[in-house]
């Protein structure tokens, strides 16, 4: 799947 | 990554330490809502799925590990080993009334229909409102004691930081998430009142009441 940046975050 | 949210998740980590901490110094947890932290549990399991499907670094990885773990110790302190301690008569905030309109809102409004994504969006809704058990105890009792008014701060810091880690994406990443922004936005909102009394208070020495 494509990366999300929402998801790095914590 | 930028300083922002980076010292906004160590503000994170340090929250839940502390009031870890406290329950098991204390060996009591008077004064913190069981409900606040059965929530917060959920929201880390809920969101954290990702753990599974895919690796974003050594950081990440290790960061969502520990807030699960804590998240599990918080509240297995609070329902059984120090059981007898908790405040249950003044922790009457309904959960239902929050985790069924967020779970209702996840469905409706998320970026994609999926499993994992509704759960995140889920988990995002529902961190946003959280702490009003929290909260509500707070203002049952009026008063909370030193110790858990620094946890409300940490915490609240950690949102406030993350505000900022938003625009600063927004600037120099082009990035943003809505659904995040506007939750973390609420969430911060609730902290605002907590925030006033706590520097009027809590950092003049004082215990933490509220006026009668």
């Amino acid at each position: 799947s494509k990366f999300d940046p929402s998801k790095d975050e914590l | 990554m930028n300083i922002f949210r980076l010292v906004g998740d160590l503000s994170h980590l340090l929250a839940i330490l502390l009031l870890l901490w406290k329950i098991w110094k204390t060996r009591s947890c008077a004064g913190v809502s069981g409900k606040s932290q059965i929530m917060f549990g959920l929201v880390y399991i809920t969101r954290y799925l990702d753990l599974f499907t895919n690796f974003i670094s050594i950081y990440n990885t290790t960061m969502k590990a520990i807030f699960i773990a804590v998240a599990i110790a918080t509240i297995y302190l609070i329902y059984f080993k120090f059981k007898a301690t908790y405040d249950s008569n003044h922790d009457t905030f309904r959960m239902e009334f929050l985790i069924v309109p967020v779970g209702g809102l996840a469905f409706l409004v998320n970026h994609d229909f999926t499993a994992l994504e509704i759960l995140w969006t889920f988990s995002i809704y529902l961190e946003s409102v959280a702490i009003l058990p929290q909260l509500f105890m707070i203002s049952k009792t009026g008063e909370a004691e030193t110790i858990t008014s620094h946890y409300l701060f940490a915490l609240g810091s950690y949102r406030a930081l993350y505000i900022v880690n938003w625009v600063y994406r927004y600037y120099f990443e082009g990035f943003f998430d809505l659904i995040a922004i506007v939750a973390g936005c609420v969430q911060t909102i609730l902290y605002c009142d907590f925030f006033y009394l706590y520097v009027t208070k809590v950092m003049h020495g004082k215990k933490l009441s509220l006026p009668a």
